[in-house]
């Protein structure tokens, strides 16, 4: 981090601000609900408070302008330069401008503005958290009417607030209906569809009817994604489609590559190295709370970071779930102390409990001392600095598998790792949410296909595709052919050739990867060709060439050939703790 | 500072023949505008001023390879969205 030449720095902890215009991007409400929560970011971790003042000379007077505004630094128009701030001092320091040429969102793309509900016309809040999982766009899920509908605060399971998307949303492009709007429900191969639907379809295009029924009137047109729909090019309207093949290498984001103007583009088919088809990206505008935090940073004293991943590096690049790097902290704290937050929590003391007794069968747990004492692995205490204790008290992991050569244990929007080659041994805690981007903090199963090395997540009935850090998804595992009778994925089994075997109660299908469709004559029972391991396993994966079924501190494992050859504990055998 | 005229100095880089104009007129641009290079700098020079050195400040900045040249993650950098504060000076 860097501190402005002089260290210059407020003489009081108590600041005031005070917007003076408002960007038309944006409700009022929605701007000032964003300055808020961008001090918020640095009164959290620091003893300085911010009182927003409605007239008046304030510490830091916000405003929007274009060009030249009167500070003799003038904007450029629209991209380029962002906004700036001055340090701190009196006058125009510490005053913070935005370049009103730009299109301020918070960083998703245009506002929907709601209908009805009970939010009186608010805007939908994108992301927001309904029945434990997150959408970024209007969504039908809990309603059987087909409206769409969003919440209007970042959690509707938490607040309640919602309201219905504008219809306009619905309206098709392209097929047959001439811009017609989506019946729902209609019947479609004799199936009932409340929503926009790719099935029937090979191209994953979306597609709704336009009337009752399509089976009878063969009236549709195709579902406008607001996320992707693309702009120009030679596909206008047409929805990404992720991944797409360009160059040869795999792309799951919009991309800018090939172009030397910056904009960002899509292929509209899987391979634009054949099809050629492709189109702008919509605009999705800059996030004005994450360039907000940064120049009130500056407002405060901290001069650009050249930590790439911190909020005080000069370039914008969107993250949704923002958080504090730990060198803007460092650079803050410098400045104006740490405050008055709560000292981070000691770690858990170590376990006194005797560990349970080694079961000697599937679904029992009983055993003689003996068995006790010839199984059990000796337990050294662990050194004062064990980076791997955490892991080793934690019970019931929410998902296991092995990623790029080591063994992954998710637990709450944590998880470490473990490999057996390197000396390391087990790494972590690390954040789920910043290894993959979107996921949400409990997740069921997960596997890497070992032929694209991408890795699919699952949680309740949802499932994700992650190429690194970029993501398809959430969508529903009906998309794979998986019936309602599963109602979330406890496993997945690697068995090579493209097929992987998930797991959910009693049951499993098989996967075959390429196509992501389960195959034909699924699903199975487990203890058909399972048998000896537990039905009610909570983790189900392929580690070193076998097959590992867990259950509270245990594991079953099982060869290629279908027979048990080990049962021990999660965290003597596989944590090496 | 604000920038009240472009520099008057023909800008080279060393080892290469000149990208094309609009690159090295953006690269002229940027470095100026946040303090990689100051205008006395320039105008003391002779015509033919070598970058090179304030290239690599400016990728050390921002965590680029520092080649000391006009390449193409340099250029992407310099087209993208950004702060309007500069990088180096008041």
């Amino acid at each position: 981090f860097l501190t402005f030449e002089g260290e210059l720095k407020w003489d009081h902890m108590d600041l005031t601000y005070r917007v003076m215009n408002y960007s038309p991007d944006l409700d009022r409400a929605v701007i000032d609900d964003a300055f808020q929560r961008a001090f918020k970011v640095w009164s959290d971790v620091t003893p300085l408070t911010f009182t927003q003042i409605y007239s008046g000379e304030a510490d830091i007077m916000i405003m929007f302008g274009s060009q030249e505004h009167g500070d003799g630094y003038p904007f450029d128009g629209k991209d380029g330069l962002l906004a700036h701030a001055f340090p701190p001092g009196s006058g125009i320091q510490g005053d913070a401008h935005f370049d009103d040429d730009e299109f301020w969102t918070l960083g998703t793309g245009l506002e929907v503005k709601t209908r009805y509900g009970n939010a009186n016309g608010a805007s939908c809040h994108f992301p927001f958290i309904f029945e434990g999982h997150s959408y970024s766009r209007c969504i039908t899920e809990g309603r059987t009417d087909g409206m769409l509908w969003c919440a209007t605060t970042a959690s509707y399971d938490a607040d309640k607030t919602y309201g219905f998307c504008p219809s306009e949303l619905l309206y098709t492009n392209g097929g047959n209906s001439d811009g017609s709007p989506c019946v729902f429900p209609f019947i479609f191969d004799g199936t009932s569809y409340d929503t926009c639907t790719t099935d029937g379809r090979s191209d994953g295009y979306r597609w709704c009817a336009t009337t009752a029924n399509f089976d009878q009137d063969k009236k549709y047109g195709f579902c406008p994604n607001r996320d992707t729909a693309v702009i120009g090019g030679n596909s206008q309207g047409d929805p990404c489609i992720f991944p797409f093949t360009f160059l040869g290498q795999s792309y799951s984001a919009c991309t800018s590559e090939g172009r030397q103007d910056g904009k960002l583009w899509c292929a509209t088919t899987s391979n634009y190295d054949t099809d050629k088809k492709w189109g702008f990206c919509p605009d999705r505008g800059y996030s004005i709370f994450l360039v907000a935090a940064h120049e009130f940073g500056h407002s405060l004293g901290l001069d650009h970071s050249s930590v790439r991943e911190a909020l005080m590096y000069p370039m914008y690049s969107y993250v949704q779930d923002f958080q504090l790097h730990e060198d803007d902290v460092q650079g803050i704290q410098y400045l104006y102390g740490r405050g008055s937050g709560p000292e981070p929590t000691p770690p858990a003391p170590l376990p006194t409990e005797e560990p349970q007794p080694m079961p000697t069968e599937a679904g029992s747990a009983s055993t003689t001392e003996e068995e006790e004492q010839e199984t059990l692995e000796p337990t050294a205490e662990p050194s004062p600095v064990d980076p791997s204790r955490d892991a080793c008290i934690e019970k019931n992991f929410d998902a296991i598998t092995e990623i790029n050569g080591e063994l992954h244990f998710f637990k709450n929007g944590k998880y470490w790792t473990h490999s057996s080659f390197w000396k390391s041994g087990t790494q972590g805690a690390f954040s789920i949410a910043d290894s993959w981007p979107g996921l949400p903090a409990v997740i069921d199963a997960a596997f890497q296909d070992v032929l694209t090395k991408r890795v699919f997540f699952f949680a309740g009935r949802q499932f994700w595709v992650f190429s690194g850090k970029n993501a398809v998804g959430p969508r529903g595992i009906e998309k794979l052919g998986i019936g309602k009778e599963a109602g979330r994925i406890t496993g997945a089994l690697q068995r090579g050739r493209g097929k992987v075997l998930l797991f959910s109660g009693e049951h499993y299908w098989r996967l075959d990867v390429k196509v992501q469709t389960v195959d034909k004559g699924y699903p199975r029972a487990t203890d058909d060709v399972f048998t000896g391991v537990p039905l009610d396993a909570r983790n189900v994966f392929l580690y070193q060439d076998k097959y590992h079924f867990c259950r509270d501190s245990f594991y079953w494992r099982m060869t290629p050939r279908y027979q048990v050859d080990r049962v021990g504990y999660i965290k003597y055998d596989l944590l090496q703790c | 500072a604000p920038l009240h005229s472009k520099p008057q100095a023909v800008i080279t880089f060393p080892g290469e023949l000149l990208s094309a104009p609009s690159d090295v007129e953006l690269a002229e641009s940027y470095l100026l505008r946040f303090g990689y290079i100051q205008e006395a700098e320039a105008r003391r020079s002779s015509k033919h001023v070598s970058l090179a050195k304030a290239l690599r400040k400016m990728q050390k900045q921002l965590g680029l390879e520092e080649t000391g040249e006009l390449d193409a993650s340099t250029l992407e950098a310099m087209r993208a969205p950004r702060c309007g504060v500069p990088d180096v000076g008041g």
